[in-house]
């Protein structure tokens, strides 16, 4: 099962 | 006030044919560093950041920062009214809500000016921090499309992996699976025909070829691509505008569960 990352899972929000 | 003019307009028109197909509205921001956007797609699976240096311009004069608006389609519907060696100026006045692209001919025997309306869009920016990465691969642009279109024949996901071998594109599907190694190579006439791999440590991710492939809508604007990839980050998939920016691609990795 592969799981698609979100992009906001890695940088945050300024 | 806002004027910005760029004697080679084409890589503006090239930069909107990279963008369009990932992004559908964003904000264009202006400041003294220069003209640049940041938007997600609208899965937020991938990012792209544009910088076009203010130096880059023939003229820049940006007298306080600006957000402008802008749905990517109807710039896109502007710009292809440019001839590809017209010189655009984009305008705006303070406050308001159109932006105006001036086309002039090299010759200056015609000039054009189309004026657009802007958009209020509520977009997220993201803090992008500086990384380091496991490996960086650079290799020639068209080179790297071609693997994105043939592997997309065959499977929907790519997996990029780097070893001292070399960088390895693989994907499988219904039919069968397919492997593409580059090798590193820089015996070649050209600089932009190498292939350098600088590795740190070996790395593997697995990434959505449609996503790759909308990437790679950026090639015509350099003959090179750098992509960019840590276990822990998005892979950065970088294309050069001239000697005044760039334009990166951030998409988050598919992750075994």
């Amino acid at each position: 099962w592969v799981l698609q990352k979100h992009i906001l899972s890695f940088f945050e929000l300024e | 006030m806002l004027e910005l003019r760029l004697v080679q307009g084409s890589l503006l028109k090239k930069v909107l044919e990279a963008i369009k197909e990932l992004v559908t509205d964003a904000n264009f921001d202006c400041s003294a560093t220069g003209f640049s956007l940041q938007a997600m797609d609208s899965s937020h699976v991938a990012l792209v950041a544009l910088l076009l240096r203010s130096e880059g311009f023939e003229h820049y004069r940006c007298d306080r920062n600006l957000s402008m608006g802008m749905n990517l389609n109807n710039v896109s519907k502007m710009l292809r009214c440019a001839g590809n060696d017209d010189i655009i100026t984009l305008k705006a006045d303070d406050g308001s809500d159109t932006v105006t692209f001036m086309f002039e001919s090299p010759n200056q025997d015609k000039i054009a000016d189309f004026e657009m309306k802007l958009m209020d869009i509520d977009s997220e920016h993201l803090g992008i921090p500086e990384a380091e990465y496991h490996a960086i691969v650079k290799m020639p642009s068209a080179e790297f499309a071609r693997i994105c279109k043939d592997l997309s024949s065959i499977g929907d996901t790519v997996v990029i992996s780097v070893t001292k071998e070399g960088v390895k594109f693989s994907t499988r599907g219904d039919i069968g699976n397919a492997n593409i190694v580059c090798r590193q190579n820089t015996t070649v006439d050209k600089p932009e025909e190498a292939t350098i791999i600088e590795m740190q440590e070996p790395v593997s991710l697995t990434f959505a070829l449609r996503y790759m492939n909308s990437f790679t809508k950026a090639t015509p604007l350099s003959n090179t691509v750098t992509i960019s990839l840590s276990s822990e980050l998005p892979v950065v998939v970088e294309y050069k505008v001239a000697d005044m920016g760039y334009i990166r691609f951030y998409l988050a990795p598919k992750i075994e569960d």
